[in-house]
């Protein structure tokens, strides 16, 4: 474990806690994507099936727990909770269109062809665009309220951070993954626009993150 | 391929 890896996996936890809060409170899920939400539940749940078979550390296990805890809440408050407020009508991603090619390439590119390792690359190849319906809807919209920015931000800084922790591996531990490598920095690639938007636009205070 | 590698990120 190191500092860029820890600090990664908590700005994830704190990505997640600030959107199920910011629903849970405004008792809506107005300009959030389900869709992403349902992804996200997917990936934890493909990539956590070894939750039981393999023991790495308290920290390992616990956090797979509370991420897939708060990822199925997300969904259920959006989906059923506060459905009223969900505007499917933006959230118009064709999910197919990620969730074909992913799984294709589970099953050509991967490190052995066993249901486990085939699932924890479908889930690595999934996370790296699950992002996207919720970028999408934002285009769609044309705005974003500045907790969902937040939201993405620290998002999109937890993969930062773990860009940071695999160059440290390797070069304290020789460690690399390379398709977890490859699909995070295509992932981190997709938030470099938002970045650009939240630190023109949001951080100057001007609130809502209006597209041009 | 290695399948030596570690699972223990998140």
């Amino acid at each position: 474990m190191n500092i860029f890896r820890l600090s990664g996996d908590v700005c994830h936890l704190v990505a997640i806690i600030i959107l199920f809060l910011k629903i849970w409170r405004s008792k809506s899920c107005a300009g959030i994507s389900g869709k992403s939400q349902l992804l996200f539940a997917l990936v934890f749940t493909t990539r956590y099936l070894d939750l039981f078979t393999a023991f790495i550390s308290i920290y390992n296990t616990v956090m797979k727990v509370v991420f897939l805890v708060l990822a199925y809440a997300t969904v259920s408050l959006i989906y059923f909770r506060f459905r009223k407020s969900y505007d499917s009508e933006s959230d118009s991603f064709r999910v197919e269109f990620l969730l074909v090619p992913v799984a294709g390439l589970s099953f050509l590119e991967n490190y052995s062809f066993t249901p486990l390792e085939i699932l924890w690359t479908f889930s690595i190849y999934l996370e790296s665009v699950a992002i996207l319906p919720q970028l999408f809807m934002i285009t769609k919209t044309g705005e974003a309220e500045s907790i969902t920015t937040h939201y993405l931000f620290f998002l999109g800084l937890y993969r930062t951070l773990y860009l940071a922790n695999w160059v440290w591996r390797y070069h304290e531990e020789g460690f690399f993954d390379q398709i977890a490598v490859v699909s995070g920095v295509v992932q981190t690639i997709f938030y470099c626009d938002f970045f650009y938007l939240y630190f023109t636009r949001v951080l100057r205070g001007s609130g809502k993150m209006t597209l041009p | 391929e290695d399948d030596k590698i570690p699972k223990d990120e998140l």
